[in-house]
């Protein structure tokens, strides 16, 4: 399924954008 | 109570991308988030097409959230 390989691909970068707009918050004002 | 929260982040979340208060992100909103986080143009844009679902260019709080929901359950999984 090349749907499937695609969002494995992609399950870093998704982790990597939601982690930043976590220590966003929670980082320095 | 952490079901609240998780949805109060995803608000959040969204709101930061949806820079005008559209009630939706583009891939244009995405772009504008390239100075305001450390992910590049290319990540960016692989985020959004990862988000949008449906693939019709508009990413709604649904589909958002589904996304940050997959994060989530990513992390715990490990």
């Amino acid at each position: 399924d090349p749907n499937m390989k695609g969002a494995a691909a992609n399950e870093g970068v998704l982790a990597n954008f939601f982690n930043s707009l976590l220590s966003k918050k929670t980082g320095s004002p | 109570a952490g079901h609240n929260t998780i949805q109060e982040k995803t608000h959040e979340f969204f709101q930061i991308c949806d820079i005008e208060d559209k009630g939706f992100i583009t891939r244009r909103d995405m772009q504008r988030l390239n100075g305001e986080l450390p992910l590049s143009a290319d990540e960016l844009e692989n985020v959004f097409d990862t988000l949008d679902s449906d693939g019709n260019g508009f990413l709604t709080l649904d589909e958002f959230s589904s996304g940050f929901s997959a994060f989530l359950s990513g992390q715990t999984a490990s």
